[in-house]
């Protein structure tokens, strides 16, 4: 099965 | 003091169509030398970055850095008012509460005002790294949504890789499996071209449903661009002549 991942463990908050 | 404004109002009208699925309340961020937006949506799985410059506005003018926070879902209701040719400008003063908006259309003399009240939105922002995508595909945009509908109704996800001769849109459900592979098209009509910028072969897979939200914006463009590298966020991009460009980010989905 393919899991969604987010943005956040790709860029970090500013 | 702010004011910009912009004689083609249309774009304007179809930027908001094209975001308004995809994030509820943003922060405008004024500058004097343009109006650019970063959100994204609920799940923080896509990211909506919209960069407009100054040089495209009929008028604009902007004394100093402002915010102006924004219900994306308000914006687009007042969008309704204006005329697909109607010019549009928006003025926000300093300190202001709420963004005016004034369609003009000068032909009929009609003219409409309207004050949206402004929101204050907390929403964090992301530093979005320049990346060297190693895949970088130009195909049409209208191409590219209709293979995104296709494929949705045969699977949620579809898998996307590139190499020097194709990208392939390959799919896979209990309908059964197939792929949709464009190779490098130089066709003399230019708006047919597929155009393959491939360093690095590249392998991932996606929600098609988001894919099908951002290609609301190929109204924008007759191009979407595709950059993609293997370990980061897929971006789609849409760039608006003389004005500037929208992008999109999209999280990979990872196989278990």
């Amino acid at each position: 099965i393919e899991l969604q991942g987010t943005l956040k463990s790709f860029f970090e908050e500013m | 003091m702010f004011e910009a404004k912009l004689t083609e109002g249309l774009i304007l009208k179809k930027i908001v169509e094209s975001i308004k699925d995809i994030v509820t309340d943003v922060n405008i961020d004024i500058s004097p030398s343009g109006i650019s937006l970063q959100a994204m949506d609920s799940s923080h799985v896509a990211l909506v970055s919209l960069n407009l410059s100054m040089d495209g506005f009929e008028h604009y003018r902007a004394d100093t850095n402002m915010v102006l926070g924004v219900s994306i879902a308000n914006l687009a209701k007042v969008m309704k008012l204006a005329d697909n040719n109607d010019q549009i400008t928006l003025q926000a003063d300093q300190e202001a509460t709420h963004l005016k908006i004034i369609f003009e259309n000068p032909k009929t003399e009609r003219t409409t005002e309207f004050n949206l009240n402004l929101i204050t939105i907390d929403s964090e922002h992301l530093a979005i790294p320049e990346t060297e995508y190693s895949s970088v595909v130009t195909i049409n945009s209208g191409e590219f949504s209709k293979i995104c509908k296709e494929l949705f109704s045969l699977s949620e996800t579809v898998q996307i890789t590139t190499n020097t001769d194709y990208v392939q849109f390959s799919v896979e459900g209990e309908v059964g499996s197939g792929q949709v592979r464009l190779g490098h098209n130089d066709s003399e009509k230019k708006e047919d071209q597929t155009i393959l910028e491939v360093s690095e072969s590249v392998q991932q897979q996606f929600a098609i449903r988001y894919l099908n939200m951002f290609n609301k914006a190929s109204t924008l463009s007759s191009f979407t661009r595709l950059c993609l590298h293997q370990e980061q966020p897929l971006v789609v991009e849409f760039k608006i002549d003389n004005l500037g460009v929208l992008k999109y980010f999209l999280a990979p989905k990872i196989s278990d």
